[in-house]
């Protein structure tokens, strides 16, 4: 099973996650 | 042959290097050409097919959701209680579940594999970062990123429409058409157009496809239910679907409304959205910042990791699109072979807004976890009846604006548990 997320967010929005990393529920994906 | 093998001596010639750099060439050629083939129908609609290598389509002729419904029945049946405990922990041994951090921790409490499977977490086990964004899962990002005339990718060099994802118009594409299924009286609207986006000035209203029912002349109206009837609210959208309307699936709340509206006003104020009576339409005005990009992030949840869902930020979901599709496989090495995995398969898109504008999330079904719940959405059945019938790209939609009148929609406050994958 996959979850996709397509969201609206500022230029200045940074994912602080690679591609491949293992996550957990909660887990910071990125921030503005 | 024995002899030929050990004896015949092997003589390399030099390869000219003009042949050399024309197969790669033609190599980069076919690679390019099959990436960018878009088939369409005579309307300019992308038709969304079946690519791939030769063991994709061998997958593909499977009865995958006969098989994945066999699946679930198998691991609905109930276990005798001695035997739980150790076939739980050889589960979790292969698959590495960690059996700490469960609730209830007591194996024998769980009366099947998919009750396992569907397992709850103790309270506090995950902690919710100070972050606008966080992970809804348990699993590996398989990419992210900024999405790129309208298209994400799903591996490097292969991409899907984000119309066909979502199930959204942009402008310059054809007026969606109401497509009337005459053997289930369901309005289901086809929305696979395939346009460059232009730009981010496009408005939420096409972006969520909000005209639908006035630009096709279909007359789809959304079933507005009272605080006194809202108990009702399941039959009510079960009847209305067959009569090709949009059905309000939001699960009533057990409140008066005075009560329900300080909650909506204090739960605006959380989620960042002004609370408004005129939300309704508020996708009619309402246009993407300047200044905004459409982000992406693709997350994979491995058949050991815990597997309900939990939303990503504070946002209101405001309605869901349903699509039926194939139940193929979402592993990484899939995603690698097939093209538009995620378009293809069965999936509910749950369409709605945040503080920064628009705001979906997209649960993917697949073979052994082709069921999706959402636990506030009453209406909502995947992975029942036959792919028949519901040609891919068509979609049947509940709107949520019962849940929570001032806000039009479901407000969910990070971290708030949302739903999960069922096995089967």
């Amino acid at each position: 099973s996959t979850v996709v997320l397509v969201f609206e967010a500022p230029h200045n929005f940074d994912f602080f996650v690679s591609s491949g990393q293992k996550v957990k529920v909660g887990q910071k994906l990125g921030d503005v | 042959l024995v002899d030929a093998w050990q004896n015949t001596p092997t003589k390399w010639y030099p390869l000219p290097i003009a042949a050399g750099a024309l197969l790669l060439v033609v190599l980069q050629y076919r690679k390019k050409s099959i990436a960018r083939e878009v088939v369409v129908n005579e309307d300019g609609q992308e038709i969304i097919r079946l690519k791939g290598p030769w063991h994709v389509h061998v997958i593909g002729a499977l009865p995958l959701r006969n098989l994945s419904r066999v699946w679930g029945y198998l691991n609905s049946l109930e276990l005798p209680v001695w035997l739980r405990p150790v076939g739980f922990r050889v589960y979790a041994r292969i698959f590495g579940c960690d059996l700490e951090e469960i609730d209830p921790q007591d194996l024998t409490q769980y009366a099947s594999l998919g009750e396992f499977f569907y397992r709850k977490l103790k309270d506090g086990a995950r902690p919710i970062a100070d972050a606008v964004l966080v992970s809804p899962a348990d699993g590996r990002v398989l990419h992210f990123g900024v999405i790129k005339n309208g298209r994400i990718e799903q591996v490097k060099g292969s991409t899907y429409s984000l119309d066909a994802l979502l199930g959204v118009a942009r402008p310059g594409s054809p007026a969606p058409a109401a497509v009337e299924f005459p053997n289930q009286k369901m309005a289901e609207v086809n929305h696979r157009h395939f346009a460059e986006i232009n730009g981010i000035e496009y408005s939420l209203q096409d972006l969520l496809g909000t005209s639908t029912p006035s630009s096709s002349g279909t007359s789809t109206p959304t079933v507005e239910t009272s605080s006194s009837d809202r108990d009702g609210a399941a039959q009510t959208g079960a009847s209305a679907k067959k009569h090709g309307e949009r059905v309000d699936a939001s699960v009533p709340r057990d409140q008066s409304t005075t009560e329900a509206v300080a909650q909506d006003v204090s739960m605006a104020t959380e989620v960042g959205l002004r609370p408004t009576a005129a939300r309704r339409d508020s996708f009619t005005s309402v246009r993407t910042k300047p200044g905004n990009e459409t982000f992406f992030v693709v997350i994979y949840l491995a058949p050991g990791d815990y597997h309900r869902f939990h939303s990503p930020a504070a946002w209101v979901v405001e309605r869901r699109r349903h699509f039926v599709g194939d139940l193929f496989s979402v592993s990484p090495w899939m995603a690698k072979r097939l093209e538009n995995l995620f378009v293809l398969n069965e999936r509910v898109a749950l369409l709605g807004r945040w503080k920064h504008g628009f705001f979906s999330m997209v649960p993917v079904g697949a073979t052994n976890v082709g069921s999706i719940k959402v636990n506030f959405d009453q209406a909502l059945r995947t992975n029942v009846g036959s792919r028949r019938g519901h040609p891919v790209g068509t979609f049947t939609e509940a709107v949520y604006s019962a849940a929570s009148p001032i806000l039009n929609g479901q407000p969910l406050i990070k971290g708030e548990e949302m739903g999960g994958f069922c096995l089967g």
